[in-house]
């Protein structure tokens, strides 16, 4: 494993950790967007179907575990925990599912690397989750005040993506048969929904106003 | 059978 991807890991799971401190300490969702977390949880189980039948490294396992569990229980915080529920914002976070999932299923069906239950699977979890921050980017842009944590949140899952393109810089130059079309598109797509987000974060940082995106 | 070694990223 490079440094590229272990980075990469470590701020996805960092973002992870912001999103649970915000939940369990502050008891707030306040910015969140539930849509984007169960598109989450739905992407880690499509993904991770492999867990028991191939094992990579005690690391991936534990990571994989972690990701699933973390996803399913930030989801249930938000829609049933009776303090973490209230904080919700309701009114604001209005997109659809289905206009995500249905055609990213699609399109694993029809762009895949084999034609198999679990290729399929991983195919959309691939897809699904370079757009599930959608619903996420749209509530921010509707919310007034964001929070600290929220931002960082947000900003530690783009920087997750963008190591995540290094990481397969770096293997293929240093893997030549490395060549996955399906994450790598998919992956770049991802990471370009992420551009305004982070010029608006990093102007906000730098002059040091709270971060706030146009309409 | 292998699998693709992509999907030893998470």
């Amino acid at each position: 494993m490079n440094v590229f991807r272990l980075a990469g890991d470590m701020t996805h799971l960092l973002s992870v950790v912001v999103l649970l401190l915000k939940i369990h300490t502050i008891k707030s969702c306040a910015g969140i967007s539930l849509k984007t977390q169960e598109l989450y949880a739905v992407v880690f189980a499509a993904r991770y179907l492999d867990l028991f039948v191939h094992f990579v490294s005690l690391y991936n396992t534990v990571m994989k575990l972690v990701f699933l569990a973390s996803s399913f229980s930030i989801v249930w915080y938000m829609k049933r925990h009776k303090i973490v529920r209230r904080t919700y914002d309701k009114d604001h976070d209005t997109f659809r599912h289905y206009v995500l999932v249905l055609p990213c299923l699609l399109l694993a069906l029809l762009i895949n690397e084999k034609f198999t239950f679990r290729e399929v699977m991983w195919a959309f979890s691939i897809y699904l989750e370079a757009v599930a921050i959608f619903p996420q980017l749209v509530l921010l842009q509707r919310t007034r005040n964001i929070d600290n944590l929220t931002g960082q949140y947000v900003f530690f899952l783009g920087a997750y993506r963008v190591l995540y393109i290094l990481n397969w810089i770096y293997r293929y130059f240093t893997e030549p048969h490395f060549v996955h079309w399906i994450s790598w598109v998919a992956g770049i797509v991802q990471t370009l929904l992420y551009a305004d987000f982070f010029y608006y974060y990093i102007m906000s940082w730098k002059n040091n106003v709270k971060l706030e995106l146009p309409a | 059978d292998s699998e693709p070694e992509s999907h030893d990223e998470l």
